[in-house]
């Protein structure tokens, strides 16, 4: 049951999509699950909407986990924030006045046939199963397949590359199913979060080009006080600013699109570690990494509150 | 264990080539190589100064060793045995009894 889930284990698909319905059914009025659609291989994608159900139109935070199936510190975090929240709810102002005024839809695993198979099969496979044309090779990177500058640098035509942008644009129905929901949504969800993992940056628009956003100073200081949130749990720096220039130029990311479809504030977050394990980060380190990406996301969004 | 064992004596290599010319022969490499890239997500991404972890498995391992030593570019291995470290991440016969 929830009180015996173990947040500081990884866990497979089928326990999290079990986890997913238990918050629902123990935390009816903050947590209700949604399905925006099918991955290739016929797995449901479920999202939480985690908030309080109060006014209709109330801003919105989307955070999705688990683009890239071997990052599997993602979905742990993702988990961790949703138990984090509830567990503070009403004994914590800050946590509280955020689930009270947004809701928050949360995707613990954005790639759900990915995800199952680096649990099955190849540890470090990063791209969805998905298979076009008459290629031997598998998969589309679902964080080069969205629809701005689609394929254009930083991205690979070839579909046996760990970045290939897929035969066309939101050709994965995992990208599809999420950009159709997020469009739906577009006049209430005003932050776009993607989690990944393991350069320990926090990125921001744009990934495709060396330009700057129009308000960078909103921004930068919301990605500033992110970091510095973080920072403040267990010492740990991450370096952020516009993914062009502090990671390298991509094309089609989620976050471009996300600001390109009216998104004001589209963050990507590369979780630990950079430092001894990359993909491999140990269950023993799950905790300070969560509790910590944890307190820059409320630093994210407490500032939707405020005027910039 | 874990995978069938499939990724036992496998190592991950950091590189960080420090200029133009380690840069392009760090391509080149890697292009004759099949490695899987950790970051950044493919060769044509490498660039000065910028961390290169690559995954090798173990029968190529030591060709990766005696080509880096030849062009003279600096790295270290990132991980020595990749089996070990996947078994030690999920603190593989551990979890799994509490689970």
């Amino acid at each position: 049951s929830q009180s015996q889930y173990d947040y500081e284990v990884y866990h497979s698909l089928e326990e999290i999509q079990a986890w997913m319905f238990e918050m629902n059914r123990t935390h009816p009025e903050l947590v209700s699950v949604l399905s925006v659609g099918k991955s290739y291989e016929g797995r449901p994608l479920y999202v939480l909407q985690l908030g309080k159900r109060s006014r209709p139109q109330k801003k919105a935070v989307w955070m999705d986990c688990g683009v890239h199936a071997r990052e599997w510190i993602g979905p742990a975090f993702c988990q961790w924030f949703v138990k984090e929240a509830i567990s503070s709810y009403k004994y914590d102002s800050v946590t509280t006045r955020l689930l009270n005024q947004l809701s928050f839809y949360i995707m613990p695993v954005f790639n759900v046939d990915g995800y199952h198979f680096s649990w099955n099969s190849d540890r470090f496979w990063r791209k969805t199963r998905s298979k076009h044309h008459k290629s031997q090779c598998r998969g589309v990177d679902a964080n080069r397949n969205w629809k701005v500058k689609w394929c254009d640098e930083g991205a690979s035509s070839h579909p046996c590359d760990d970045t290939y942008c897929g035969p066309f644009a939101e050709s994965e129905p995992e990208v599809k199913a999420v950009a159709r929901f997020l469009r739906r949504h577009r006049k209430r969800v005003k932050a776009y979060i993607s989690i990944h993992a393991y350069a320990q940056m926090l990125l921001y628009p744009y990934s495709y080009k060396y330009a700057t956003i129009p308000n960078f100073s909103c921004v930068e200081s919301a990605a500033q006080n992110a970091v510095s949130a973080l920072y403040s749990a267990h010492g740990v720096r991450y370096r952020y600013g516009p993914a062009s220039t502090t990671l390298y130029v991509s094309s089609g990311s989620s976050i471009d699109w996300a600001y390109r479809n009216g998104i004001p504030y589209a963050f990507a977050f590369e979780l630990r570690d950079t430092g001894h394990f990359g993909f491999l980060l140990p269950e023993s380190l799950i905790d300070p990494t969560c509790a910590e990406t944890t307190r820059a996301v409320k630093a994210i969004a407490s500032g939707l509150l405020r005027k910039c | 264990s874990p995978y069938n064992s499939r990724y036992a004596g496998d190592q991950v290599f950091r590189i960080t080539p420090s200029n133009a010319e380690e840069v392009r022969s760090l391509k080149k490499v890697l292009g004759r190589m099949k490695v899987d890239f950790w970051q950044p997500s493919g060769a044509f991404l490498i660039h000065q100064n910028a961390t290169v972890d690559v995954h090798v498995k173990r029968n190529d391992t030591r060709v990766l060793h005696a080509r880096l030593k030849q062009e003279r570019i600096g790295y270290r291995v990132f991980i020595s045995n990749l089996q070990k470290e996947i078994e030690k991440q999920t603190g593989y016969h551990s979890s799994r009894m509490r689970r």
